[in-house]
């Protein structure tokens, strides 16, 4: 899968060097400070201790190799991050992928280059305010723009009642598509399974027909 | 589902109030800066301008009616946030989720009364590096600790071929659950369903065998 790169070793930027290497990537960590490579010294392939908004600089590091460059500086360096994701998409890196500190700064760093953005502080508020407004779907993810995976508590009503009774399909308009009981995922449902207190479904439908099963929760 | 009071409206804080919003939530958007407030105020039920230390501010507040409060001040502020994480416990909030800045500002929230902790530059930074290092799946979610489900492209050796043929369940120990096919998610898969180039398939299983399919892709 290639060689990573992560330039700015503040906490966002560590836990995505240390996460790669705990995946099996090979990482380079870069930082212009020294006390925030040896942080991460141990852990990754190879640090480096350099400015990256340095052309020379940039050219020692052997980036030509990378498959991928994390640009990982925070609100505080925006200027920096905008020119070190300039000067990458100069060296033609085939994935630059850049942290963004707002909106503008977003399309700035597109602008100069970056295949990605990334705001950790704007998409976890997101994540966070899903969840809590949600609470009765324990995992979600959208397969496309009109259709959601969703994890729901089993309705009450739903109890003791089989799959066959509860005719989900044509009742609410979700599939249900696996059981998770006890600390086992059942992922072919049979007609006759009865649902029994505490089971959780994974349901597949449209939003708001997901969300409708979830409410009787 | 209750209201919301979120104390503390940088980029995170405020994230977390106008996705709440614009999830149905009701909430009350508190922070000591005036101007900081006004970026919201349009936008939710009810703005504060009050220092969440001050337990005096914090009894005028209407706190009581509250479900949940989100301490979301980032690291400029962490001895702000365990003072107003505990002030909120003594009030006997039934829910208080506090930012973490590290681990050490984190295990002191908790021990503070805080019910959850969150660190979005950390988190967000595990996940990209997950995704960075397994780019075959699309998509992911732990079922638990045991069981993933993740969405992977059709292995090329697949394509054409019929779902009892590829047998996943026998061979690699996973079981597909839905297939995405252009722009539709097909829940229940026949075993004469064949396999098409572009088709993404969700699978289900132990991490290191799901991990395996997705390599073949
Ligand atoms: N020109 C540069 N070349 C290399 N590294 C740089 C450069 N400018 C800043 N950095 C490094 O980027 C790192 C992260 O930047 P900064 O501290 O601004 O972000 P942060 O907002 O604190 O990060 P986080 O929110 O992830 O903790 C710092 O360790 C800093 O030394
Ligand atoms: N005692 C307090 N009472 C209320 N609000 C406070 C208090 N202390 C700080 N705040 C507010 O918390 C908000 C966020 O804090 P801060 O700016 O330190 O975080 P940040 O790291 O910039 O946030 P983000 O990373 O989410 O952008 C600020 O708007 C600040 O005014």
């Amino acid at each position: 899968s290639g060689e990573f790169a992560v330039i700015g070793l503040g906490q966002f930027g560590r836990a995505v060097a240390l996460s790669l290497v705990r995946e099996g990537a090979a990482v380079l960590a870069i930082d212009q400070l020294e006390e925030r490579a040896q942080l991460v010294e141990s852990e990754v392939d190879a640090v480096a201790c350099a400015d990256a908004t340095d052309e020379r600089a940039l050219n020692e590091l052997g980036l030509e190799r990378m498959s991928c460059v994390v640009v990982a500086m925070g609100a505080r360096a925006r200027e920096t991050s905008i020119l070190t994701t300039s000067l990458l998409r100069q060296r033609g890196i085939p994935r630059i992928i850049s942290r963004a500190a707002n909106e503008l700064h977003a399309r700035v760093l597109l602008a100069v280059g970056a295949h990605e953005v990334i705001n950790p502080e704007l998409q976890m508020g997101q994540r966070l305010a899903r969840n809590l407004a949600h609470p009765t779907i324990l995992e979600q993810i959208a397969l496309d723009e009109n259709t959601n995976l969703v994890e729901v508590a089993t309705p009450e009503q739903f109890i003791g009642k089989s799959m066959n009774e509860i005719d989900m399909k044509r009742r609410y308009g979700v599939s249900v598509i696996a059981i998770r009981r006890g600390g086992q995922v059942l992922p072919q449902v049979a007609g006759d399974e009865r649902l029994a207190r505490g089971d959780r479904l994974l349901i597949v439908g449209q939003p708001a027909s997901v969300r409708r099963v979830a409410s009787l929760a």
